[in-house]
Order: structure tokens, then C-alpha cells, then sequence
């Protein structure tokens, strides 16, 4: 199978997701 | 960081399947004269004693079934409905003694809580919300989520209730600017919930705070998708979609679920895993549930098939009985039985 690139990966998603949506 | 692309699961024909997987273990009969909707089980307490019942829905009247020995069920509670009919049973998890109803024609109008007077035991409805109500769930912490109204002034609303049932407080989401068809919670994480949208886009909310965190586009070849399942794994989400739009690819069937995943960081993404129909089984999927890791799906055949989500392929298919095609089926969420109904009212208890 070929791979498909999902970008950058951060295990805290949720968090920063959260903190960028405040600002 | 890679993942594996779209693979088609294994597509065993129909002989190939264990038949034997799924063993009848009782019916009940609905004696109502209106058709059948739905069903769900739950617990509910009577006398200090916790029991796993089961509610069906007709058109107007919704049942509560408790057990008795040998598979054999005792109604005890009735709640009539005159002007607007049952579309759904909307079961709100953990919470005991209540269930509440999706009422109307082909849209929702009305939310109803469905529950028992603790004085004389006798059957109440509390209307909870009206109106123009697109989607609803009930989710973990006894809450229930819904949108409503237009897209200009459409609501998302977070119902909570309190141990005893009665509703206690109300949250606001932000909206996205596109109608929301689903809802889906994601497992582990109480505070993210995610919408699939008319758009093909899939939205998450922090509950928190009501933030709308992030809107992901998904693959177009499949529009009108149902979320049925998400859980966030090394930084991305997975999420089990249903595809009532599916057409028939020669090469891959008929797909009915599939498994795709997302950056939420990035919203890119990927299917993973088509959930197709064993060769020589036609039909699109219709109405279906997921638990764990299986899904189960009432096709526009009138038949149920059930893949194994892990394993990837279709392990068992149920043809109509009695010549009465299926038309509902939800996973118990008190033990591992498939509930399986008909419009007639006779639902039949599996154990898988």
C-alpha cells in the first residue's frame, strides 16, 4: 500500500486546538 | 508519519460466512397496532432493583419491556403520543429511569423525555426542546446535544441532566455555517464532540467552552455521511462513517461503513478501510449501529449484515424472516445482544 502524508502530528491536538481557537 | 491508504476489506461470498455467530435468544412481539420504529435497551430501577430493559417505539406508543425468566419480557411502562409520531429513540447514557424521543413526520419538531413519577409510578413526558431539529444525540454525563433552526440562525444546544432525570442546565455551541446532519462523540474524550455536515465537512467543538475547533473536508465521493464512531489514537482521530449515498463500484461492492483517519492539527486525511457487502449481497445501507468494534447494518435489501471492524470483513449476514424485511437494528448497550425489528413490531434478540 502507499502512504499518504497527513502533515505534522501532535498527541496534544485537543489542547492546541482549544488554545488557538481563544486567541 | 504515513498511513496506509484506502484498503478494500476482504469480500468473502455469502456461503463463507458463519451463519452460526449469531443464535436467536428470544422475540418480543409488539401487540401495538401502529408500525414499528425503533428499539434500545437500557437499565431502569424499580423498587431499589436495577434491570436491563428494553423501550421499542411504534408510530405513538413507546414500551418499556422488563425481563422475566427465560427470555421472556413483562411490559411495564407505556407512554402514548397523539398529535406527533415517533421518529427515534434518542438514549442518553448514563443516566437511569429516563429515555428520551425524537417526535415528528420527516423532520424532528420535538424532543420529549420520556420517564416515571416516583409518587404513584405512573408514565410522564416533559417536553425538553421544539422546533425545527436537524440532528440529536445523547451523550456520555447524562447530556444530550442538538441542533436546530435554519442555517442562518441555526442553534447547537447541550442539555445536561441531573441524576434523577429532570433536565438541569443548557450550553450554547458555536455553529458552523453549514446544516449539521450527525453527531458523534469521540471515545475518552468528553470534552470533544464531532458533526458531520451537509458540506461533507466533519467539525469538532471543544464542550467545555463551546469553541468550534476545527472543520475537515473528507473525500466528496461519499456525501451525506453519518458519524457513527471516533477515537483519537498517536494524535489522530479515527472515525467510522456510514454512506447511505454509496453507489456500487465494480471493484470494491458496496461499501456501507468505512474507516478514515484525520489530522486534526492538519484536517488531512485519508479513508483506511472500506466496509463493503460479501459478493452476492446487493443493497445500500439503510439505517445500522456501531458498538465497540462491530457494526451492524439494516441494507435497503431488507437484509442485516454485520462486519467485525478489527478484522476488516463482513462476519455475518441475516436474511428477512417470515418474509418481513428487516428494518431496524442497534447494539444493546446493557450486554452483547443485536436487536433486530421489523415494521410489524416483532423484534428479535440475538446473541453475537
Amino acid at each position: 500500500c502507499s502512504g499518504a502524508d497527513l502533515g505534522p502530528i501532535s498527541l496534544n491536538w485537543f489542547e492546541e486546538l482549544s488554545s488557538e481557537a481563544s486567541l | 508519519h504515513s498511513i496506509e491508504q484506502t484498503k478494500v476489506a476482504d469480500l468473502p461470498t455469502c456461503d463463507s460466512l458463519n451463519p452460526g455467530s449469531l443464535q436467536l435468544i428470544s422475540k418480543l412481539k409488539n401487540p401495538s397496532g401502529s408500525c414499528s420504529v425503533d428499539v434500545s435497551a437500557m437499565w431502569w430501577e424499580r423498587a431499589g432493583f436495577k434491570e436491563p430493559c428494553i423501550i421499542t417505539a411504534c408510530e405513538y406508543v413507546v414500551s418499556l419491556w422488563r425481563p422475566l425468566d427465560t427470555w421472556q419480557w413483562e411490559k411495564i411502562y407505556t407512554w402514548h403520543f397523539t398529535e406527533v409520531p415517533v421518529l427515534q429513540i434518542v438514549p442518553v447514557p448514563d443516566v437511569c429511569n429516563l429515555v428520551c424521543v425524537a417526535l415528528g413526520s420527516l423532520e424532528i419538531r420535538e424532543i420529549r423525555a420520556l420517564l416515571c413519577s416516583s409518587e404513584d409510578e405512573s408514565e410522564k413526558q416533559v417536553l425538553l426542546k421544539s422546533g425545527n431539529i436537524k440532528a440529536v444525540l445523547g451523550l456520555t454525563g447524562r447530556r444530550l446535544v442538538s441542533s436546530s433552526g435554519t442555517l442562518c440562525d441555526q442553534q447547537v444546544e447541550i442539555m445536561t441532566f441531573a441524576e434523577d432525570g429532570r433536565s438541569k442546565e443548557k450550553q450554547f455551541l458555536m455553529p458552523p455555517e453549514e446544516t449539521i446532519l450527525t453527531f458523534g462523540e469521540v471515545q475518552g474524550m468528553q470534552e470533544a464532540l464531532l458533526g458531520t455536515t451537509i458540506m461533507n465537512n466533519i467539525v469538532i467543538w471543544n464542550l467545555k467552552t463551546g469553541q468550534l475547533l476545527k472543520k475537515m473536508h473528507i473525500d466528496d465521493s461519499y456525501q451525506a455521511s453519518v458519524c457513527h464512531k471516533a477515537y483519537s489514537e498517536m494524535g489522530l482521530l479515527f472515525v467510522v462513517l456510514s454512506h447511505s449515498c454509496a453507489k456500487e463500484r465494480e471493484a470494491l461492492g458496496s461499501p456501507v461503513f468505512q474507516l478514515i483517519v484525520i489530522n486534526p492539527k492538519t484536517t488531512l486525511n485519508v479513508g483506511v478501510m472500506l466496509y463493503c457487502l460479501p459478493q452476492g449481497q446487493a443493497g445500500r445501507f439503510l439505517e445500522g449501529d456501531v458498538k465497540d468494534h462491530f457494526a451492524a447494518a439494516v441494507l435497503t435489501s431488507g437484509t442485516i449484515a454485520i462486519w467485525d471492524l478489527l478484522l476488516g470483513h463482513c462476519t455475518a449476514v441475516l436474511p428477512p424472516i417470515s418474509d418481513q424485511n428487516w428494518s431496524f437494528v442497534k447494539w444493546s448497550g446493557t450486554d452483547s445482544h443485536l436487536l433486530a425489528g421489523q415494521k410489524d413490531g416483532n423484534i428479535f434478540i440475538y446473541r453475537y
